[in-house]
């Protein structure tokens, strides 16, 4: 759940916000008026592995069961991905004569963490 | 040469560089969004909606709030991201707006066009038709209380003739939208593939109630007709997932 703030090397979420009109897209989205791209970057060491809670996934289970029997995964590093993930309510024009509603799931990252 | 790195005065080649990671990394971010939303490119608005139509639809919908600058909010999106555990089910609702064919000189007929591009692999949960009654001044006192009966035909896809009658009677007290259940034939439009859905208005005893349906009028785009589409993603079998 780190913000990527220019401090550290941690895996964060860095936010990336596009407003619509600055690309020209803002004639047929109608709305919101821009896209919160954000995204993961930043290194997980071993001891971030496995954050408990809304980091942990199945593959760090796997790697904890490793552990435990002693076989160090080595190559099993864990990586920095969105870990919690938001829908996206949008409002658009399409080719014909219409207005779309659509409600698009996992559309905006909202954390990120090493799993 | 001097590596770039260590020529502080070299530094002209930065901005240019980050200036063309942001330009890629914008370009990725549209290629995200137009494939979510199941398109190949972003659409080429030809002719666009006359904004007294969309204003009616989304005010009447409530699928969007007008705000004085013009701009348009979403209710569900108002500043919050919607967080679910289960897996957000993705829905849809498209409003189509009636368009006239010049070909057809019957003053009763219009037509809706939902496109594909975006919509494949929908399953039609609803389908309402809105439609716009006008009540002019009337002589007599009788029609103070106006019943009629409205017909909306729909053609079937892909049977070159066939229609179905949707019917409603209707008491008119004044002016107003009245929306007519249309989901069986949007659905059977949208099984063929076929995304253009003909329909026939006829309204028995407005005459005498001194009342009409606005179909496509020029002069009166607020009270254009159109047809609301609630759909969902069809089941996961036929969507493809990327591994």
């Amino acid at each position: 759940g780190l913000e990527c703030d220019g401090t550290s090397s941690l895996c964060c979420r860095q936010q990336f916000y596009i407003d619509f009109r600055l690309i020209g897209w803002n004639d047929w989205i109608i709305a919101p008026s821009g896209y919160f791209g954000n995204y993961c970057e930043g290194s997980c060491p071993a001891y971030m592995a496995g954050v408990p809670g809304s980091a942990s996934s199945f593959h760090t289970a796997v790697v904890n069961q490793y552990r435990m029997r002693g076989m160090s995964p080595g190559s099993m590093n864990s990586c920095c991905i969105p870990t919690k993930l938001s829908t996206m309510s949008m409002l658009y024009f399409d080719d014909e004569y219409n207005i779309v509603k659509r409600d698009v799931p996992n559309m905006i990252v909202e954390e990120c963490g090493c799993a | 040469a001097v590596s770039q790195e260590t020529c502080a005065s070299c530094g002209i080649g930065k901005p240019e560089e980050s200036a063309r990671v942001d330009a890629d990394f914008v370009e990725a971010v549209k290629r995200h969004i137009l494939n979510r939303l199941q398109m190949r490119e972003r659409p080429n608005i030809t002719q666009p909606i006359p904004k007294a139509a969309m204003v009616t639809a989304l005010k009447k919908l409530h699928a969007g709030k007008v705000r004085e600058d013009g701009r348009v909010e979403i209710p569900s999106l108002d500043g919050h991201a919607v967080h679910s555990n289960e897996t957000p089910e993705e829905t849809s609702e498209i409003i189509s707006f009636a368009e006239a064919d010049e070909q057809q000189s019957s003053q009763s007929s219009l037509y809706f066009v939902i496109s594909n591009e975006g919509n494949q692999n929908l399953y039609v949960t609803q389908a309402n038709l809105w439609l716009y009654f006008k009540l002019l001044p009337s002589s007599s006192e009788k029609s103070a209380r106006r019943k009629v009966t409205v017909k909306v035909f729909c053609q079937e896809p892909g049977t070159g003739g066939r229609w179905n009658l949707v019917e409603k009677r209707l008491e008119l007290k004044r002016s107003g939208w009245h929306t007519f259940p249309l989901t069986e034939a949007v659905r059977a439009a949208f099984a063929t593939g076929d995304r253009r859905q003909d329909l026939d208005v006829r309204c028995e005893g407005c005459e005498a109630a001194s009342a009409l349906p606005v179909l496509v009028a020029p002069d009166d785009e607020a009270h254009r007709p159109f047809l609301v589409v609630q759909a969902r993603q069809a089941d996961n079998k036929h969507r493809i997932r990327k591994r």
